[in-house]
């Protein structure tokens, strides 16, 4: 396993201008590690684009459908924040499981000042358990009253291992591109999984 | 389950950034297989804030095809880390399949080959078993045969380490090959990278998949994953 960490996560990175993540241990994993990540978009000279490809399940975590119902409603416009948990997938919840995942996208919306839905949900862990929302709530109010977003590295690389389950290491991609036209830009990436892996997204 | 995300901070017109969102991802997080299973929670979720001062990427853009393909790229890389990191997995498996009569055919192919669950615990074991391989592009779910011909098919298994010979034909023009350098076989099978190439030899298309091979640690992580 730590072959693999040291083989395949970086060591530093260059970051795309305008983005700030933060992350806590908010105590839905039991080992106390990282388990909640936020990321928001600080730039407001354009109105950001969004898109999302999701599961094809028939049977869609509550995350995923009120992320759909966002990104619809907002013409994948104007989405200015993600928020992830890990520890817990919120997934065959019923209603207490989608009234869950708005709480979490509003108590976000709330502290950007956001006027309408402006944050996209994910979640990972178990199936069939209620989130623990009194530790989700108090941990993305820990991460704004503490300020803990950052744009540094160890910012980026703690968002990556909020998300983790039984991964071994935290994936985390970050590269410059220049365009034929000469402009530069940043693409940065993170992903999760390491079971339950044959996706077949749209 | 699969979660993730790209953010970017070039302009992008969302309807644009969709197309290329999907693009990408049929060729990158839908191209891989740690166990056959799909969550109810895979999402990737991709965002473009405009901090880059640049004219907003469209559809008619000219830089629009070199965006996507850098996106795609990038996704590969990402999607190739979720498979290197499978759970008990000990291999880095590409599943190449090459000149199909179309993209999808050659996907579908690919696919079967990534979650036939024998496939992968003979790569574990590091056996040379090319019966299970062709046994898995048969029964895969093609709409047609017409990119599958038994006598135009080849499959081999190829050594990314740079030694040589780098391609074992296990399979030739439909013929198997019943004196395999089995040394060989063993060699590259014993490698933490490899590729297996099948070559339908009925068109110009090709898809790859990424998979891993399927060890006892598997079992072990997942039978005591809720309690």
């Amino acid at each position: 396993q730590s072959a693999k960490y040291a083989a395949h996560v970086p060591k530093s990175g260059v970051f795309p201008q305008g983005f700030q993540v933060g992350s806590v241990a908010s105590g839905v994993k039991k080992n106390g590690t990282l388990d909640l990540g936020i990321l928001v978009n600080t730039n407001k000279s354009y109105e950001s684009s969004a898109a999302s490809v999701f599961t094809t399940n028939k049977f869609k975590a509550a995350p995923v459908i009120l992320s759909q119902r966002v990104l619809e409603e907002k013409k994948g416009k104007g989405i200015n924040a993600i928020v992830v948990n890990s520890g817990c997938a919120n997934s065959v919840t019923g209603e207490i499981g989608l009234k869950d995942a708005s709480q979490m996208a509003k108590l976000i919306d709330e502290k950007l000042g956001a006027t309408s839905s402006s944050t996209l949900i994910m979640s990972t862990g178990v199936i069939g358990q209620r989130l623990q929302m009194d530790k989700i709530s108090k941990g993305i109010s820990k991460i704004f009253t503490d300020n803990s977003f950052g744009s540094d590295f160890n910012s980026w690389l703690n968002i990556a291992k909020s998300i983790c389950t039984t991964d071994t290491f935290p994936k985390l991609v970050t590269s410059n591109f220049t365009m034929n036209n000469g402009t530069q830009y940043t693409l940065t990436g993170m992903a999760k999984g390491a079971g339950m892996i044959c996706p077949n997204m749209a | 389950t699969l979660l993730g995300f790209i953010v970017t901070d070039l302009p992008i017109e969302s309807q644009a950034l969709s197309k290329m969102l999907r693009y990408a991802t049929d060729r990158s997080f839908n191209c891989i297989s740690v166990d056959g299973d799909m969550s109810t929670n895979d999402t990737i979720n991709m965002i473009a804030n405009g901090a880059v001062k640049t004219d907003e990427i469209t559809e008619d853009s000219p830089e629009f095809l070199q965006v996507r393909d850098q996106v795609t790229q990038f996704a590969q890389k990402l999607a190739q880390l979720v498979v290197r990191d499978g759970e008990g997995a000990t291999k880095f498996v590409t599943v190449k399949v090459q000149n199909s009569s179309t993209f999808a055919d050659a996907r579908t192919i690919a696919e079967s080959i990534s979650n036939s669950m024998l496939v992968k615990t003979a790569l574990y074991g590091k056996d040379a078993n090319w019966g299970r391989i062709l046994c898995a592009i048969g029964y895969a779910k093609l709409e047609t045969l017409d990119s599958l011909q038994t006598d135009k098919l080849n499959v081999s298994f190829i050594a990314t380490d740079n030694s040589e010979p780098r391609e074992l034909k296990l399979l030739v023009n439909g013929v198997p090959q019943l004196n395999i350098d089995e040394e060989r076989a063993s060699q590259i099978l014993a490698l933490p990278d490899l590729e297996v190439l099948v070559d339908l030899g009925t068109g110009n298309e090709e898809a790859q998949f990424w998979t891993c091979d399927l060890s006892h640690e598997y079992v072990t992580i997942n039978g005591d994953y809720r309690s």
